[in-house]
């Protein structure tokens, strides 16, 4: 879990997760 | 420090070798729609994933690195001043540079190991990048852990430092020492 959150500055490259 | 530690890591061969395969990825699974939107080009994806994975990284090796002092804080490696100066010898510096390759490769492979399974878990829509994980036998080839390892096992071998001799058997029980705390 060292990466929880990673998800929201790799959003802002335009990478969608879900 | 950490973060110079994976900076250095990353800028080493194999460290640009991950950097390019995330640039793929990146170009790969970025939403093109978005991308217009956001007025993004393809080629700024790699340059800002790397700052990223940098930035994660360093966070994730501080929190690990916390969690591993604390504990040899609480069970101090009795030999630790000895280990520590002998880092002083001449020999035992040419080791330590010489492994240099081989702690950055174990830093990498650490961070995008990590960051890759947390984007599968939490349904980040990002293809892999450890070279492990997709099965990449030519990136895995750049990784210079095995051949940094061989030619320090020969140095090791050959060398008549009794300085050097005695940092590899205390490195080897603060290894150990480390692991069982």
């Amino acid at each position: 879990t060292f990466f929880k959150g990673v998800e929201t500055d790799l959003a802002e490259l335009c990478i969608r997760s879900g | 420090d950490k973060a110079m530690l994976v900076r250095e890591a990353f800028a080493s061969p194999y460290g640009k070798a991950l950097t390019a395969e995330l640039g793929k990825s990146l170009r790969a699974s970025a939403d093109p729609a978005c991308l217009t939107d956001k007025a993004l080009t393809a080629d700024q994806l790699e340059p800002r994933g790397r700052d990223i994975v940098i930035t994660w990284g360093t966070r994730m090796l501080d929190g690990a690195f916390a969690l591993i002092d604390r504990q040899t804080s609480d069970n101090p490696f009795a030999s630790a001043a000895e280990l520590e100066s002998l880092k002083s010898s001449a020999d035992v510096k040419r080791y330590l540079a010489m492994e240099a390759p081989m702690r950055q490769a174990k830093i990498l492979d650490l961070i995008f190991e990590h960051f890759d399974r947390y984007n599968l878990i939490s349904r980040v829509r990002l293809g892999a990048v450890s070279p492990l994980a997709t099965g990449n036998e030519a990136l895995l080839r750049l990784n210079p852990a095995d051949a940094t390892e061989e030619k320090l096992e020969e140095f090791a071998g050959k060398s008549r430092s009794k300085a050097l001799k005695r940092f590899l058997q205390l490195s080897e029980q603060a290894g150990a020492a480390q692991a069982a705390s």
